[in-house]
């Protein structure tokens, strides 16, 4: 089965988390 | 802060009810993979609200979905 996840999707950066570099 | 619903969803515009699904997700998905949590969490977030909604309540959806993320993105990067 072909996943239907895309690896080119926008990366999500949280407001309410810290970002870890 | 209790559990997101469609309700709470159904107020907001698509763009926030992403948001507020991301800012949900995004802890859950780092707890499992710390390095590529922005990614992944960006990748389930292209999936129906609904099913994200499932993932929030369900670990075990989640951890498989994130897991199937892992390996779509090593596969790509394979590619390159």
């Amino acid at each position: 089965r072909k996943s239907t996840l895309n690896p080119n999707a926008k990366e999500f950066n949280p407001r309410s988390y810290a970002q870890p570099k | 802060q209790g559990p997101l619903t469609a309700t709470m969803l159904s107020s907001a515009s698509p763009e926030e009810q992403k948001e507020m699904l991301g800012e949900r997700l995004f802890p859950l998905v780092r707890s499992i993979q710390p390095t590529k949590a922005s990614k992944i969490t960006g990748m389930l977030l292209e999936l129906d609200n609904s099913e994200l909604l499932h993932m929030l309540e369900s670990p075990e959806s989640l951890r498989s979905m994130v897991d199937e993320a892992i390996g779509v993105l090593q596969a790509h990067q394979a590619e390159e």
